[in-house]
């Protein structure tokens, strides 16, 4: 955060309504929090909201301030945090500004989350064995009774499961009951297609995004060749080469094959010594003691990692280039330097490792919905935990750099409890819509779908303030949804407690009418098709004001608007319209196009996916 | 596994709480002693979930899963799976 909130155009100076600012309260769902890091310090707050129901149940050895004013846990003995996970979105949505912040020097700046007069509400759900749904939904049936006035929860599953099995559908299906919106994180499972695992359309699912700040490392071979590499590496060796292993196992504990791998290491050959590690990305170095390790550039998906000794990175290409120098002399030697970082103009690009659509349980929603900051991101952290995850890594750390869309996620919390404060009034489906209307395009790669990776986009926060224009949905209009999409009408009951729930005619096809701010369509390959989406847009713009559309062609695709104009002459005046997509026999597996609406201030951009089925 | 009789955590979810006065924890201990016999179901009902929808979580085989599935008032019964932080 010493860098992504500026990136994304948030700056510290940013207009804000303290008082209001200071009356929301951001509940977490996570690893818990470390109480005493600087980002939770209450210097200069006052009292507890006076509508806050919560309690400070945080257990053994954590106590609440007047920064963090709800604790419990459902995992372990206590709310506080020994992973760093949860101090770290916890402190990206709300931290305080904290100047002086980095890891070891590295990526220095201000620390600061999103609102940082907002309180904070911890749920702990995981222990060091993991994290459980009945823990998941013991923290959604407290945080919601309690009063928090938005969700964030940087966890899910790998597999996608119907609603109704998914204990983060369900949990925000009744937050956003009771106006709270849930801001869940896309997964960690790309770039593969149909990964994402986040997919209930009354959350907003975030992937992650790079920022123009990008860790490099280099490491000086004995021929004084420089090769360039990544990896977060604290350590300085001070100019001093160390001799690289020729060998890193030979016994009948530590076969060879393995050894090359590091996932065993013979100590009497690495010891002193830099070990080369293959493509395992994530070594173990049993049994050795080396000082320092290099790795073959890791498998497509994974991302840039803290190590436990000075280590790095490289691309294959240059690994070999090392192996050749290794095997070209008797006693091959090398200097790791310590990371730095430089400019990357590509950013904002959608993460390797971020889960990609399409939605598999409801393929009208498209999923991702937005895209934020997740790759290198300091934030505050547990100083009991290790900074690399390493038990013989004994560092403390106030601050560590972490990547994920855990790790976007709650920057999109911290832009939902932003405009909260502006427009305390608004239903989750409203902050939802402005958040993702609001969105800049951004780049992607030849061979991606972009609509999968980063959905509408990449967030723009001070646009979402004033959108114009917003796709607002209600409970009605969710029940709806369920009902068309198959649900019994003794189930949609039960969950939404309304009687004859499924009353209206339902149909499979009119899950698309659902009001999101995007429009996804699967159709069968080798047909023609024409599809008619049905929208409704309310204005929170100017009362007088007219508003025009404009379609990003596409030569797969017609897509046309009616009306092509709406007028408005009041606020929270609503208009539909009618978007209508014919083809004929498209070619390719994916059509993309956009809708904009815009009365000459306000942009207010829908992209409009259509997956052809193989 | 339907082979497997070994009991293993479970969430019950039964949708919104009733408007009308209801005792969360006594009707999900109602629910289980339907499936269960004697005072098991005390032991095997691990948490209720009561302050903003219903449901509880408990130790369950395969057919007393296969049995609350089916009962009137209950939306879904599935395993307490572990998640992962992302």
């Amino acid at each position: 955060t010493t860098r992504s909130w500026d990136f994304i155009g948030f700056p510290e100076s940013v207009k804000r309504s303290l008082a209001v600012e200071s009356d929301v309260v951001v509940g977490v769902i996570d690893t818990g929090i470390w109480p005493e890091s600087d980002s939770f310090n209450d210097q200069g707050f006052g009292p507890i909201p006076k509508n806050w129901k919560g309690t400070c149940a945080g257990g053994k050895n954590f106590t609440c301030n007047k920064k963090i004013i709800g604790a419990r846990f459902y995992a372990s003995e206590s709310t506080r945090d020994i992973d760093g996970h949860g101090t770290h979105t916890a402190s990206t949505v709300v931290g305080n500004n904290v100047l002086g912040a980095s890891f070891y020097g590295l990526a220095q700046g201000t620390a600061r989350g999103g609102v940082p007069s907002a309180r904070i509400a911890a749920y702990k759900v995981c222990n060091e064995s993991g994290c459980t749904n009945d823990a998941i939904m013991a923290a959604f049936d407290d945080a919601i009774a309690d009063g928090v006035s938005i969700l964030s929860v940087s966890l899910g599953g790998s597999n996608i499961v119907p609603f109704d099995e998914d204990p983060i559908a369900i949990g925000s299906f009744h937050a956003m009951e009771r106006g709270i919106l849930t801001v869940n994180c896309a997964g960690n499972n790309g770039p593969f297609p149909r990964t994402v695992s986040s997919v209930a359309p009354w959350m907003i699912t975030v992937a992650a995004s790079t920022i123009d700040r990008r860790f490099i490392d280099k490491v000086i071979l004995g021929n004084g060749k420089t090769l360039i590499g990544r990896s977060i590496n604290s350590f300085s060796s001070n100019g001093t080469k160390f001799p690289i292993a020729k060998k890193n196992g030979n016994s009948t504990k530590c076969l060879e094959d393995r050894a090359n791998i590091c996932e065993c290491l013979d100590s009497h050959l690495v010891k002193g010594k830099i070990v080369l590690c293959g493509n395992r990305a994530n070594p173990s170095y049993n049994g050795g003691h080396p000082i320092g390790s290099i790795i073959k550039e890791f498998s497509i998906g994974e991302t840039n990692f803290i190590t436990p000794l000075p280590s790095l990175v490289l691309s294959s290409i240059e690994y070999e280039q090392l192996k050749s120098y290794m095997n070209s002399t008797n006693i091959p030697k090398a200097e790791i330097l310590k990371s730095e970082t430089i400019k990357d103009t590509n950013a904002p690009t959608v993460a390797d490792f971020s889960s990609r659509g399409p939605n598999t349980i409801v393929s009208e929603i498209l999923k991702p919905d937005i895209s934020a900051p997740g790759v290198d991101i300091l934030a505050s952290f547990s100083p009991d935990a290790s900074p690399s995850g390493k038990t013989f890594d004994k560092r403390s750390a106030k601050y560590s750099i972490i990547s994920g869309t855990s790790m976007s996620c709650p920057h999109v919390a911290g832009i939902a409890a932003y405009l909260k404060t502006f427009h305390p009034d608004w239903s989750p489906a409203a902050i939802k819509s402005a958040i993702m209307t609001s969105a800049k395009t951004m780049k992607v790669s030849e061979d991606d779908v972009g609509e999968y990776a980063y959905g509408s986009g990449h967030v723009n926060p001070i646009s979402a303030i004033h959108p114009g224009l917003v796709y607002d949905i209600s409970l009605e209009d969710y029940i709806q949804m369920l009902c068309n999409l198959g649900y019994h009408n003794q189930k949609v009951k039960l969950i939404s407690g309304k009687n004859n729930a499924c009353s209206k005619a339902t149909h499979r096809s009119s899950v698309r009418n659902l009001n999101y701010p995007a429009l996804a369509i699967d159709v069968e390959s080798m047909t023609s098709f024409t599809i008619k989406f049905k929208r409704t847009v309310t204005n929170v713009g100017l009362a007088n004001s007219t508003y025009k559309a404009t379609i990003l062609p596409n030569p797969g695709i017609k897509v046309s608007v009616v009306p092509e104009t709406l007028s408005f002459k009041s606020l929270h005046e609503k208009h539909s319209f009618v978007v209508t997509i014919t083809g004929d026999k498209p070619e390719q597996h994916v059509l993309t196009s956009s809708l904009l609406w815009s009365d000459g201030t306000h942009n207010v951009r829908s992209p409009i996916v259509v997956n052809v089925l193989d | 596994d339907a082979s497997d009789d070994n009991p293993k955590l479970h969430i019950v979810y039964m949708g919104s709480l009733p408007k009308t006065q209801y005792s969360p924890t006594s009707h999900h201990l109602s629910v289980l002693q339907q499936v269960f016999d004697g005072n098991d179901a005390t032991n095997s009902l691990i948490r209720s979930y009561k302050r903003s929808f219903n449901g509880f979580a408990a130790m369950l085989t395969h057919q007393q899963k296969e049995m609350l599935s089916q009962m009137e008032g209950v939306v879904s019964v599935f395993p307490s799976r572990k998640v992962q932080l992302h």
